[in-house]
């Protein structure tokens, strides 16, 4: 049989202990590319985890006393699940109407996405992207509308956040030419402000649909 | 003979020697070099020289180490262990080459041929000769590969020293002959008493005499192959009757710098380095993960 | 981890063949 390597949280590791199905891999959108990918959903507390996969040539496993083709590494890192929820909103807003999140969240090709209405603060995060009203007559329900205006303070947010940890955690943002495997001991502070905010974007820009991306460069 | 150390990690190379007789420090000598175990596909090569004062060359005749080869395993122990007690004027020293070291550098990035290997060796050993004092005057070497590649050799490493290289110099040379027994009484040692590091299960010992065209050695080389790990390091995986084994029934294992396919196809049409027009090139990740070699898992 | 591809899944005597040393 196939074996894995994963790389998790720590605080993870008796997840599945607590709760029978404590520790889920979903099959969800990927926010840049609409494609499918695949994610870890903690069901308590729930929480959403991206899963990245280390692929290079020539490596294989021994683990324990069998050898396992590929060596592939697996990471498992927490992701705000607001890109995939803004991605929905995105979608509906082509309708250009409030609408309640639970038409606003479905998937056919991805019908797990619907966990993602489990999500503990979900109000509270949606605020970051949406407007909202509440329908007082019927159902005190809220509905909600994509707004671009406060998804774009809300993203400026992160790349700013993202600049500063690629700084905290020396990231080489500079030209492609000196390879980020030779880690300068002291960062070449000759990478300049403009190179971070590119670095940042570019990386939030993995996360986010095309248009929305360019919008960011814009903003 | 003690080979402990070799019994404690036989996987690199080890040097024994007898105390220096201290007439071989006064008397002009003769220094036999020859080696045993070159042809096997198991175990140690081993390389011994042997020495003693020219002016008792007739003494060690009379030891009666004629032509090592004609000699049976026990009649070379009886005879080493005389040499041992006549140590007051014969001197030995051996080089025992692990399977693994000879393996290693036979197959390493930058290849180290067996010949080259035994050269060194035997220079290695006439020089620690000469850094233990002793007076050599001559020595005699059984040649390997061409003897007037290796006497100018030899002859360059020691200008002072009257070399002569040629075959069955065990034949010829008592001196040689004695070297010859020290070694392979060295090699028949380690072998018998060899320490299997993988700890094989059902493992037998009747692996013949170890020369590839041995059936027995055959036979034993076939049962003892692991498809993933090889064989055990008591195995030469540089010899071809090693290799052909691997090819049938290992796995195949490719490195980096493996000749991949590619590679031995040659580079396609010169059209294929034109992009295909407008195809739409899947977006890449963001560099931060290119230069790290990460991608989003699409499925487990 | 190794930095080689073995092409296969399968059972291996690894603590018998592999001293892993650091």
């Amino acid at each position: 049989a196939r074996q894995h390597v994963f790389l998790l949280p720590e605080y993870l590791k008796d997840a599945s202990k607590k709760m029978k199905s404590g520790l889920m891999f979903v099959k969800l959108v990927n926010p840049c590319l609409g494609e499918g990918a695949l994610y870890l959903f903690n069901m308590c507390p729930q929480q959403l985890f991206e899963i990245k996969v280390f692929k290079e040539k020539h490596h294989s496993w021994f683990i324990n006393q069998s050898v396992q083709s590929g060596g592939l590494l697996h990471l498992a890192t927490p992701m705000d699940p607001l890109f995939l929820l803004l991605y929905y909103l995105q979608k509906a807003d082509k309708e250009g109407k409030f609408q309640p999140l639970d038409q606003v969240v479905v998937d056919d090709v991805f019908p797990d996405c619907i966990l993602l209405l489990k999500l503990p603060e979900l109000e509270k995060l949606l605020q970051h992207v949406t407007e909202e009203k509440v329908n007082p007559e019927i159902d005190k329900k809220k509905y909600y509308k994509y707004s671009k205006e406060k998804t774009l303070k809300w993203l400026e947010k992160k790349v700013n956040q993202t600049m500063a940890a690629l700084k905290t955690n020396h990231i080489n943002v500079g030209a492609r030419v000196q390879s980020s495997a030779f880690f300068s001991s002291h960062q070449v502070s000759s990478d300049k402000e403009e190179d971070y905010i590119c670095y940042a974007h570019g990386l939030i820009s993995d996360y986010i649909p095309k248009e929305l991306s360019d919008d960011l460069a814009k903003h | 003979m003690d080979l402990s150390e070799l019994e404690r990690d036989n996987t690199g190379r080890c040097r024994l020697n007898s105390p220096v007789p201290a007439v071989c420090r006064k008397a002009p000598c003769a220094l036999g070099v020859d080696e045993a175990g070159r042809g096997p596909v198991l175990g140690p090569m081993v390389y011994a020289i042997c020495y003693c004062p020219l002016s008792r060359l007739t003494d060690l005749e009379a030891l009666k180490v004629a032509d090592s080869k004609t000699l049976s395993e026990s009649e070379r122990d009886r005879l080493f262990a005389k040499m041992e007690e006549d140590g007051d004027f014969v001197g030995w020293a051996l080089d025992v080459l692990s399977p693994n070291l000879i393996s290693t550098s036979m197959l390493g990035r930058v290849k180290y041929n067996l010949n080259s290997m035994s050269h060194d060796t035997a220079a290695g050993l006439v020089q620690y000769a000469l850094d233990q004092g002793v007076k050599v005057a001559q020595v005699f070497v059984d040649t390997v590969g061409l003897p007037e590649t290796y006497q100018k050799r030899l002859q360059q490493c020691f200008p002072d020293i009257e070399v002569t290289v040629t075959a069955k110099a065990d034949a010829l040379y008592p001196v040689v002959s004695a070297a010859s027994i020290c070694a392979k009484v060295a090699r028949d040692q380690v072998v018998k008493n060899w320490q299997f590091v993988e700890k094989l299960q059902d493992l037998d010992i009747d692996y013949g005499s170890g020369y590839p065209n041995d059936p027995k050695t055959k036979a034993w080389l076939r049962k003892h192959v692991e498809p993933i790990f090889g064989f055990p390091q008591f195995v030469r995986f540089s010899w071809r009757t090693a290799q052909s084994i691997l090819e049938k029934e290992a796995e195949v294992v490719t490195w980096e710098d493996s000749p991949t396919e590619e590679d031995q196809v040659g580079h396609g049409k010169i059209t294929s380095y034109f992009n295909e027009g407008h195809r739409t090139r899947p977006r890449l990740p963001h560099r931060y993960f290119q230069e790290r070699s990460l991608e989003s898992a699409t499925t487990l | 981890f190794l930095p080689c591809e073995i092409p296969v899944n399968r059972p291996a005597p690894v603590e018998r063949f592999f001293t892993p040393a650091i």
